[in-house]
């Protein structure tokens, strides 16, 4: 059943006051790049990884603070398992990955986790 | 997350969703956000996927993510995915598939990939993501580009769970709504993005289907929340495809 949530957070059609806040000038706040298919799978991602390097260095690390106090093993875990477990992907992810981690200088288990994380996460 | 697939009176489809992601993966005390659903809206990028020198569909990303959760495939069709939690669930197939036990079983995101790779039509799509084994339980929403072509696919590890389509067992004859609970169960009481979803449809109208109105379906609370980091609008008849950064400051719902 419905429930109605407190007041301040209750649902909210915005278009109940005949308000509109789609702007079409906000697409362009996000970057476009081209993933090229006919590249070698290791070399397909680098342009991207090699400007967001910082950003998916942090994200994966916030991870890892937020897991190591209830894990202290984790990231030992992640970095052989996964690591191990990135070589028998198959391709092309297997290269891509790879290429990643490369461009990235982060280690391949831990891109590798970030790649899988939606089958990690759907418990 | 929401996904919606609608159509519009000339029979136009909008395919949308907002996409929440980062619920207790730390909280920060400072901004009052999901700490990684705030790192994650700095690194969505577009996608033009190019292959043979031309554009082979596109599609939206986190920055070194190689999966799909969106895309589309202009003139053809366009793809979502929502969670779908289950006992039998990602950790139970990646069990089976280290074992060997189910060595072509796909990984969601990189069957999505394959079926904008290689699907040439909304009917190729939907079977290819219909039968093929997968390593965990998901919902695909597909849109296509003829009337009528909007489809929820509630996928288990090795088969297809519940598949609703358009106009044909869907609640309405004009839409598709899909959160992360099967169509024919009542999604938990605290996280009902359903029933607001739907009561903002009906506002909506038919007559109002296009960019500008689902965006603002996809803006209302509950659908919009604290783990929304943004909204991707799709079109496969003129080939728009637009992300546009969403968040949720203040008083709004965790998830």
């Amino acid at each position: 059943k419905h429930v109605d949530l407190p007041k301040p957070f209750a649902d909210d059609c915005i278009l109940n006051d005949g308000k509109n806040v789609y702007d079409p000038s906000r697409q362009f706040d996000i970057p476009w790049f081209d993933v090229n298919l006919d590249a070698a799978p290791k070399d397909r991602w680098t342009h991207i990884a090699a400007v967001y390097k910082d950003d998916i260095n942090d994200l994966i690390q916030s991870l890892i603070n937020f897991v190591t106090p209830i894990f202290p093993g984790a990231l030992e875990f992640v970095d052989h398992t996964f690591g191990d477990m990135g070589s028998k992907l198959p391709m092309p992810y297997r290269d891509e990955i790879q290429g990643i981690s490369d461009a990235t200088g982060i280690p391949l288990g831990r891109i590798v986790v970030y790649n899988i994380f939606y089958e990690i996460f759907t418990v | 997350c929401t996904s919606i697939v609608a159509q519009d009176p000339q029979g136009h489809l909008v395919h949308a969703r907002n996409l929440d992601f980062g619920l207790f993966l730390g909280w920060d005390m400072n901004s009052h956000e999901w700490t990684v659903s705030e790192k994650l809206r700095k690194m969505i990028i577009n996608v033009n996927w190019i292959k043979n020198g031309k554009l082979l569909f596109k599609s939206n990303e986190f920055a070194g993510y190689i999966g799909i959760y969106n895309g589309m495939k202009p003139n053809a069709f366009s793809l979502t995915c929502d969670d779908r939690f289950q006992k039998a669930g990602g950790y139970y197939g990646i069990i089976k598939w280290l074992l060997g036990l189910e060595p072509e079983s796909r990984w969601m995101s990189w069957l999505s990939r394959e079926t904008l790779e290689n699907c040439n039509s909304y009917a190729e799509a939907k079977e290819h993501l219909m039968n093929t084994p997968m390593l965990s339980p998901v919902y695909f929403i597909l849109g296509g580009i003829n009337p009528k072509e909007g489809a929820i696919i509630a996928r288990s590890l090795n088969s297809t769970a519940l598949l609703t389509e358009m106009g044909v067992n869907s609640a309405n004859d004009w839409y598709v709504l899909e959160t992360n609970y099967d169509q024919d169960t009542e999604p938990l009481y605290l996280d009902d993005r359903d029933t607001p979803g739907n009561n903002c449809m009906h506002k909506l109208t038919k007559d109002g289907v296009s960019f500008q109105g689902i965006f603002n379906v996809l803006s209302s609370r509950t659908n919009l929340n604290k783990l929304t980091t943004y909204t991707v609008l799709m079109s496969t008849y003129d080939s728009r495809f637009e992300t546009i950064l969403q968040s949720c400051p203040g008083e709004c719902w965790p998830w």
